[in-house]
């Protein structure tokens, strides 16, 4: 990556680009392929839909959200990335067969609480921790 | 309620199939610890207005939730991560003639406390209604856990709290019971008795139906409960799929 770069006529082929372009720069946010880069999506668990209402009392589903998207470099700063997923990333351009990219996962959960009827008609809330996605980052 | 609102489909989907939705399910239950999908008992249609534990216990969920969003953080909730109720089952008294010291007692069903997980607070939550005998004194109500009943004399107690109201006095009545829970969490398939007594200032013992504290025949959204919060003492352990 070192070398002086030389102006090149681009190639009137099909041929893919070169595995050490460093795709991205040029980009509008989006990934090599189109893909867009690694972010929070929507992700509703309905508790109705699982036929559970006769012991849910609350809530009746909530947003757990899930994190996809390309972790192709550049990363920027608004994918969360790690020091190693850059890293990771920088030696995927070397050696696309060898190293994946870094993932797009999860880096900040919280909890939801739910209220429910035991099998003794008790009433029962608990906190489950790490449930919803806060933010995703590439790991 | 909901946590916010159900977003709309934007994507085609593919309904599950019946032993893929089972799965499913059994999943999801062992990711919110249980180890199966609990089966409450249908109420008869007489007892379907709101009841006094799950009324309190919904306002504990919206406290929670609030509590999530950055809202101020209640009483013993920021601790803990398990909130069980208990509905009193039995409930005797010694309020018949003359006979002194007069005393309710209140027994709970412990057997679903769940193991590994530590007792933050208890509370035993009474409704008082305003009383008029005597008008206008001072009350001491004191609550004891019975550990042991005998056949042939009085029963050994634990003293658990003590709280001064006037006869006057209208509201849900707020008994610290977290000492006895130490001796509960080691015997889960007994019964938890408490018995309430209520004395004037003067030392008298009174009946704590005439001092206006409700029990088992009160309406259903005034009735007696426990209210026990928890904290997992360590990481529930997944089982293997």
């Amino acid at each position: 990556a070192a070398r002086p770069l030389k102006r090149r006529q681009p190639k009137k082929t099909n041929e893919l680009p070169h595995p050490n372009k460093l795709p991205g720069i040029f980009d509008d946010g989006h990934g090599s392929r189109g893909r867009e880069v690694c972010r929070r999506h929507e992700l509703y668990v309905s508790f109705r839909d699982l036929g559970w209402l006769d012991w849910v009392i609350a809530p009746q589903g909530y947003s757990a959200y899930y994190c996809e998207g390309e972790c192709a470099f550049p990363l920027d700063s608004c994918m969360n990335a790690t020091n190693h997923a850059i890293l990771q990333s920088l030696v995927h351009l070397m050696k696309p067969d060898v190293v994946p990219k870094a993932c797009c996962a999860p880096t900040k959960l919280s909890a939801t609480s739910v209220l429910y009827y035991d099998s003794s008609n008790n009433v029962i809330l608990r906190k489950h921790r790490n449930m919803v996605v806060k933010a995703c980052g590439c790991h | 309620g909901g946590h916010g609102p159900r977003p709309p489909h934007t994507c085609p989907q593919r309904r599950l199939g019946a032993r893929e939705r089972r799965d499913m399910q059994r999943e999801i239950l062992a990711v919110l610890g249980l180890p199966g999908r609990p089966r409450p008992r249908a109420q008869p249609a007489a007892a379907r207005q709101p009841a006094s534990a799950p009324l309190f216990m919904l306002d504990l969920y919206h406290a929670m939730t609030d509590d999530d969003d950055g809202g101020p953080p209640q009483a013993h909730l920021g601790r803990a991560d398990l909130v069980m109720s208990f509905v009193n089952m039995v409930e005797r008294d010694r309020t018949l003639g003359y006979q002194e010291p007069h005393w309710k007692e209140f027994h709970f069903d412990l057997t679903q406390i769940p193991a590994g997980e530590a007792v933050t607070a208890a509370e035993f939550r009474i409704y008082k209604e305003p009383s008029t005998h005597p008008l206008n004194t001072t009350l001491h109500i004191s609550m004891f856990e019975v550990v042991q009943e005998h056949s042939n004399r009085e029963s050994d107690l634990f003293f658990l709290d003590l709280q001064t109201l006037r006869s006057g006095d209208e509201g849900w009545l707020v008994l610290d019971i977290t000492a006895a829970s130490d001796r509960w969490l080691l015997n889960h398939h007994k019964d938890l008795g408490l018995r309430l007594y209520v004395e004037t200032a003067d030392g008298h013992s009174m009946d704590p139906g005439l001092a206006g504290l409700l029990g088992r025949q009160a309406p259903r959204s005034r009735q007696p409960f426990m209210v026990t919060f928890f904290r997992a003492s360590q990481s529930p352990v997944r089982a293997p799929r």
